[in-house]
């Protein structure tokens, strides 16, 4: 599938509520889930949220995910 | 190896991330 399925497929499994976006309390869900530390996990948010607005939207979220896919921060969308 | 690194760059924790979610799909039918 294309990135854009797939980062969404990924959105969808760190937004539980299906708010339409992430934040720093549904990124810490995945403590347990995926082998990462709360710290880690905190990182990749950082990282995400570009706008630093304290919500992850799916296109800073695809964006982030092609970025880990081709290392460029091109967009998905 | 001068290119390792003690803790993770912000780009590393981001490519475990993914890979642990790409890895967390792949295991769950």
């Amino acid at each position: 599938s294309t990135v854009l399925e797939k980062s969404q497929e990924f959105f969808q499994i760190c937004d539980t509520e299906g708010k339409g976006f992430i934040t720093r309390r549904d990124m810490q869900r995945l403590l347990g889930e995926l082998p990462l530390s709360a710290e880690d996990l905190e990182n990749v948010f950082d990282t995400l949220d570009a706008d630093g607005n304290g919500y992850l939207t799916v296109e800073e979220f695809s964006s982030g995910f092609s970025e880990f896919m081709f290392g460029t921060s091109a967009s998905a969308a | 190896d001068p290119n390792m690194k003690g803790g993770q760059t912000s780009e590393g924790v981001l490519a475990n991330f993914f890979n642990s979610l790409l890895t967390k799909k792949a295991g769950s039918p």
